[in-house]
């Protein structure tokens, strides 16, 4: 099993290595990428064992060849269709951003309870009634950014939709099944643990 | 020295405090608390011994004491100033987000680099134009929401105003002086994690 940090960082060995790509640069040392990432070769070379040895003694490490390799393990080459419930602010930010197609994902529907916003456009796609589901949906994730006190309903909802994976905006724990994956994302979080390093510099 | 991870649950567990508070419990175990953020009972009291003693032997925690006490730690109970760079669809959903007042925060300028924004509302906020910039900001925080590719140089701006804490979410690695908190959210990151872990079930 491979640790959950060394999973959180293989997107970011994969935008540097992208990066050393796009310059034409052939082989990269783990020094080279610690600089770029702020991570410490260390760890790049520990985390990278998980997966195999992919380093040239003496020589560092073949760019395009590692890149498709963790490409394989994040399985970014695949196409991910993902629906969006909550078509405020934050959805419809998301939905917006071109940056997520380049790992392969594709928002497919969008879902909202608010009458006056189902049937308009958002993006290339249309607005649908919540009230419609549950029906199967041919999508993989969910992105759940509906207020938080409807976040468990939502997402129960979502479930029963044939949905296996959700990206939680709302704050809430949600109460699923255990084959579900959950990723939390709270950015009052960030924000607050920000102001506690900010006064503890102080 | 408090460990990150210790300081990063910290708000999970003001959050479900005041939950409780809300609903007028006056003493919670470490059980429930526990049952409420998902997080173990042990961990639970393990990150509070690192601020003192606050359980009472035999009866539990008292709810409203220990919600001062990391309202305190947090530093919640104060005012903070903030400054968003980048009126996009993300600077936009984070400005218009009610929640963060909670925490004490609060939006008082907004730059952005293009003409046809610079001069628009924004919520309660009027657009600045960032050529008006470096000039000495009262803020303490500075949210990054441009464009990966000028990143960097919109963060040096920032610090020339006098920013010392900055969230950022352009997924680009900012090189600023050590005395400058940067916490980084990367929302395309979590979804490429989601995605490894939904396919890892598989
Ligand atoms: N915007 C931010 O910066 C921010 C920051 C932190 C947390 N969040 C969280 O992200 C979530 C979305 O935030 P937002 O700013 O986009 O809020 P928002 O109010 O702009 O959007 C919420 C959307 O959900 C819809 N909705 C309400 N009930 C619904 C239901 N039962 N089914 C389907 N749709 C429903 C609303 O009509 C609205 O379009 C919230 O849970 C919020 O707490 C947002
Ligand atoms: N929207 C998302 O869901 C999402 C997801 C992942 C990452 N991000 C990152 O967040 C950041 C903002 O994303 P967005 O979707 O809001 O983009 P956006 O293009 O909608 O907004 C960017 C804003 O920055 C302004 N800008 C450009 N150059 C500037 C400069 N030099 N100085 C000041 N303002 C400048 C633009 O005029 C625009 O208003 C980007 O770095 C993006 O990669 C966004």
């Amino acid at each position: 099993k491979i640790p959950e940090p060394t999973i959180e960082r293989l997107p970011l060995y994969f935008r540097c290595l992208s990066e050393f790509k796009k310059n034409d640069v052939a082989i990269v040392s783990s020094e080279e990428i610690a600089v770029h990432t702020g991570l410490k070769a260390s760890q790049f070379r520990k985390d990278l064992s998980y997966f195999g040895e992919f380093g040239i003694q003496g020589l560092g490490y073949p760019v395009s060849h590692l890149l498709d390799r963790i490409a394989g393990i994040m399985q970014l080459n695949k196409k991910h269709r993902a629906a969006l419930f909550g078509a405020g602010n934050l959805g419809a930010a998301l939905l917006h951003y071109p940056g997520f197609a380049n790992w392969g994902f594709k928002f497919t529907n969008v879902f909202d309870n608010d009458a006056e916003k189902v049937g308009q456009k958002l993006g290339e796609l249309t607005i649908e009634n919540i009230a419609s589901l549950p029906r199967m949906l041919d999508v993989s994730i969910g992105i759940l950014a509906v207020p938080a006190n409807v976040a468990d309903e939502t997402s129960r909802l979502m479930v029963k939709c044939g949905i296996k994976a959700i990206l939680n905006f709302t704050g809430t724990k949600l109460s699923l099944p255990e084959d579900i994956v959950i990723r939390n994302v709270d950015l009052t979080n960030e924000l607050a643990i920000l102001i506690y390093y900010l006064i503890s510099r102080g």
